[in-house]
């Protein structure tokens, strides 16, 4: 854990009596590597630990009686602070309110439609499933299964075009008395221009009022181009971060909120259709600092 | 008295960033920039970096084939990597070689995992081995390659996605392995893990904790044609010595190739 990654450095401050300037930066430096290791993107580094250069600085941390402790405090407390305005509610607009998951391909996408739909459905909403995509081998049927496991409706499409299925499925939902559609869709690549066209086709006919981020949490660096690259084309309402129930730090949660700063409303945290948890920014916090 | 980018803070940190933002981490990177730093310019450092990389991917070639029959391949790792998609690819690769595929359904548990790779086996034309959701997984391959013995073709084991940190799902993968060498002690011939390149350093994780269970014995790295750039691979390589034996560039058929550490490393710094 991050006291004891960082105690050969602090404890050695402690028989300093008085930091200087070069022994606060050698700390920061430990920081940053955790931050690194723990997959936060690289620019997000920098600027987070110019942040807490500042806070370190007003905080007369140079005199302080220990030190380390005081600056493992305050990276703790600026990254929950920047993770906590990323804690939001799922949005519900309209009749059916539609809700789009969107992200890379094996982020987790389909089956964080059947959590989504199960969790709505204890909150009493009435969810219909909607599978748009129409090119991976057996993924309507994925859907389809899903849907049973989780008690929820599933919409039958009658085309493989992902943009019509996009535009009709919520029509059929309300005829059918549903008050929440979950479009699922198929994975793609930030750069293919092709697919992302697709998608923003597909939002413009079935008016989300979410568009969810669904990315997978064990993801390194390239979190940022990736996140960034899918806000400004369709400027996304939510992330939800998947698979946390590893061992990967998370670093990802912190690049992505920096650079988007949209909400990460929930967590897939296993393969079950109830491992589906609200974001804690306290938790993801000392889980990144490891 | 020659000049050394180890004074040039900006050089310095400049190569860290490329290492860093590449998925190597930390480490391999201070290793890196270590052993480099005595370059002259950031243009022969970078050289250097490149022949450094080379150096470690590039592992004494094993032996040919063993001639076992039927020979079996292996296919593990954490959930969403593109395994049952890398499968298809690679009995593809056989079949365009002249050579005999078969596929195996092992995983068992995800919705539509069986009719996933139905599919593929359909498009293909090749047998599929399949058993009910459910069941286990050493079973239905056990049945596979013991109802194949003697046939001259590739059998591809797909299982199902798993994270290292579930020790059910790791000794469920070690008893495949296990039982097969009841069949055959060199089965599977092969066990490749699949990572996925836009994943960080759990990566390093992966392959150890899967190594801990079954003897690895080569990488598929898939979705390259993202902007990741996989730098995760060389501590793996570096420290566990499984080599990259193939990398997936898409979600076509076609969209693998046989690992070439000279293009990857060139692509790491274009
Ligand atoms: N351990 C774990 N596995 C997950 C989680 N969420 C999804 N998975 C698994 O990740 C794999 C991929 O999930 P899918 O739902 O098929 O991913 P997807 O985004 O729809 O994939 P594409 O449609 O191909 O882009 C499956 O094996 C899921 O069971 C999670 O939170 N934890
Ligand atoms: N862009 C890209 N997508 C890939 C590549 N390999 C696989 N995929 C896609 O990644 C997604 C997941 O692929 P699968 O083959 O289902 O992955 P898996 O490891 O079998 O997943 P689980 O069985 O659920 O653990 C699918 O949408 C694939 O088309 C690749 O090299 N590039
Ligand atoms: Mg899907
Ligand atoms: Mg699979």
């Amino acid at each position: 854990n991050i006291q004891n990654s960082f105690s050969k450095i602090f404890r050695k401050w402690r028989s300093k009596g008085k930091l200087t300037e070069e022994d606060l930066d050698r700390g920061l430096l430990e920081i940053k590597n955790a931050l690194l290791e723990a997959d936060v993107n690289y620019d997000v580094v920098k600027e987070f630990i110019e942040g807490v250069k500042e806070s370190a600085e007003g905080e007369e941390i140079l005199y302080a009686l220990n030190p380390g402790q005081m600056i493992v405090k305050i990276v703790f407390d600026e990254l929950v602070k920047i993770l906590g305005k990323a804690k939001k509610e799922i949005y519900f607009k309209g009749n059916p309110a539609v809700i789009m998951l969107l992200g890379l391909q094996g982020s987790g996408k389909t089956t964080t439609a059947g959590k989504l739909a199960r969790f709505l459905t204890k909150k009493n909403r009435k969810t219909m499933l909607v599978p748009a995509d129409t090119r991976r081998p057996g993924a309507v049927e994925q859907l389809k299964q899903i849907a049973e496991q989780a008690g929820v409706g599933f919409y039958k499409p009658d085309t493989d075009n992902p943009v019509e299925i996009a535009r009709k499925a919520p029509k059929v939902a309300y005829i059918e008395g549903y008050d929440t559609v979950i479009i699922d869709t198929q994975g793609r690549l930030h750069v293919d221009d092709k697919l992302m066209q697709e998608l923003k086709k597909m939002i413009k006919v079935a008016k989300p009022s979410e568009k969810l981020f669904v990315a997978d949490g064990m993801t390194g660096q390239d979190a940022v181009k990736i996140a960034e690259t899918f806000n400004n084309n369709l400027d996304i309402t939510g992330v939800i971060l998947t698979k946390m129930d590893g061992d990967a730090r998370g670093g990802a949660a912190l690049s992505i909120f920096s650079v988007t700063k949209k909400p990460i409303k929930l967590i897939g945290v296993g393969e079950k259709l109830s491992d589906i948890e609200q974001f804690y920014p306290d938790r993801i916090a000392s889980r990144i600092l490891g | 008295l020659g000049k050394s980018i180890a004074k040039d803070k900006i050089v310095i940190e400049e190569l860290e960033r490329t290492l860093i933002e590449a998925d190597f981490g930390v480490q391999i990177t201070m290793d890196i920039i270590e052993a480099v730093k005595k370059s002259p310019d950031k243009k022969s450092a970078i050289e250097e970096i490149k022949k450094y990389l080379i150096n470690i991917l590039e592992l004494p070639e094993k032996e040919e084939r063993s001639e076992t029959k039927p020979y079996v391949v292996m296919f593990v790792g954490v959930n969403g990597v593109g395994k049952t998609t890398t499968i298809a690819k690679m009995a593809n690769i056989e079949l365009k070689n002249g050579n005999d595929a078969s596929l195996v359904a092992g995983d068992t548990f995800r919705a539509a995992a069986i009719e996933q790779l139905t599919i593929w086996s359909e498009r293909l034309k090749i047998p599929i081995f399949k058993g009910e959701y459910g069941a286990d997984p050493a079973s239905i391959a056990y049945r596979a390659i013991s109802e194949s013995k003697g046939e001259n073709r590739i059998i591809l084991i797909d299982t199902a996605g798993r994270l290292h940190t579930n020790k059910n799902l790791m000794m469920e993968m070690e008893k495949i392995v296990r039982v097969l060498k009841k069949i055959d002690d060199k089965y599977p011939n092969e066990i490749l893990i699949v990572l996925d390149a836009s994943i960080g350093q759990n990566n390093i994780q992966q392959a150890k904790q899967f190594m801990v269970y079954v003897p690895l014995t080569g990488i598929v790295m898939t979705k390259l044609d993202g902007t990741a750039k996989g730098g995760s691979i060389f501590p793996i390589v570096r420290d566990l010595k499984i080599p990259v034996k193939y990398i997936g560039t898409g979600e076509g058929i076609d969209d693998i190739s046989p690992f070439s550490s000279e293009e990857f490393v060139n692509t790491l710094f274009p």
